[in-house]
């Protein structure tokens, strides 16, 4: 059987606030290792990791590998239903069709259990290699959402360019253009605040805004946001989960024809 | 204009 309690349900609840826009349904596999995700948007143009590791886990059991595939918005409806504060049990057993959640509050006073059912998913999983990157940029999440949200207003697409000292973020529309530049600062006072760059070489790519204002969706889940960038690669977009494993997003880069 | 990229064409699959 599988059996897995997270005393932060919190964050279960605000990882799948952060994909269930992107991703339909997704399998999730567990395994003695953890609890993971993989699985492309429908048009297949971005990709979304997620691994919870059995260790940031309070309890995890996982006596064979299983595959649960999900509708997150069934998913989502069900975690809505718990506190922010609830602790969260996810519990199948082997073979089974269904999982099930366990909310349990503070104090234990109130515990309430939902049944999702699983769903055949036919998903094709991609081997994603450990690239070294040419730049590295980790900025406060919310600045970073900030970022793409205010360039969406003006067009469709930025250009994130990455030199030594600074990342750059532009776009042009009908209306106009916009740039937005962010320096390194890494004010040892304000750690929460701070933007390292860690360049091998400088970087400049195009991606598409609509898909980095929804990985941003995964900004309550952590202070930074990582972007890794290489030339005419997927750019990879990190949210590390504190003490429990990682949210990333790797987006294709648009070319020009 | 530019062209967007598949994400399946640089990862292939496994």
């Amino acid at each position: 059987m599988f059996e897995a309690r997270l005393a932060q349900g919190a964050l279960l609840k605000k990882v799948v606030e952060a994909i269930k826009d992107l991703i339909e349904d997704a399998n999730f596999d567990c395994n003695s290792s953890g609890f993971s995700l993989q699985a492309m948007d429908s048009s297949h143009v971005s990709l979304v990791a997620l691994s919870l590791r059995a260790d940031g886990f309070e309890h995890y059991r996982c006596d064979r590998n299983v595959s649960m595939g999900m509708k997150l918005a069934s998913l989502s409806k069900i975690l809505k239903c718990a506190n922010g504060d609830d602790a969260i049990t996810m519990k199948s057993e082997d073979n089974g069709d269904t999982i099930t959640f366990m909310f349990e509050s503070p104090e234990q006073e109130r515990l309430s259990e939902f049944d999702l059912k699983l769903m055949d998913i036919d998903s094709e999983h991609l081997g994603i290699p450990d690239n070294e990157y040419d730049a590295t940029v980790k900025l406060p999440a919310a600045e970073f959402q900030r970022i793409v949200k205010d360039l969406s207003t003006i067009g469709d697409t930025v250009e994130i360019s990455v030199t030594k000292d600074a990342v750059k973020f532009g776009t042009t529309g009908d209306i106009g253009n916009a740039n937005i530049m962010c320096r390194q600062n890494k004010a040892a006072d304000k750690p929460d605040e701070s933007t390292e760059i860690d360049i091998n070489e400088a970087v400049s790519l195009t991606f598409a805004l609509r898909y980095l204002n929804s990985f941003a969706k995964a900004t309550p889940l952590s202070t930074h946001a990582v972007l890794k960038l290489s030339k005419e690669l997927p750019i990879l977009v990190e949210y590390h989960i504190p003490e429990v494993g990682r949210l990333a997003f790797y987006l294709a880069p648009k070319i020009e024809d | 204009s530019s062209r967007q990229r598949d994400i399946s064409s640089f990862f292939g699959g496994a």
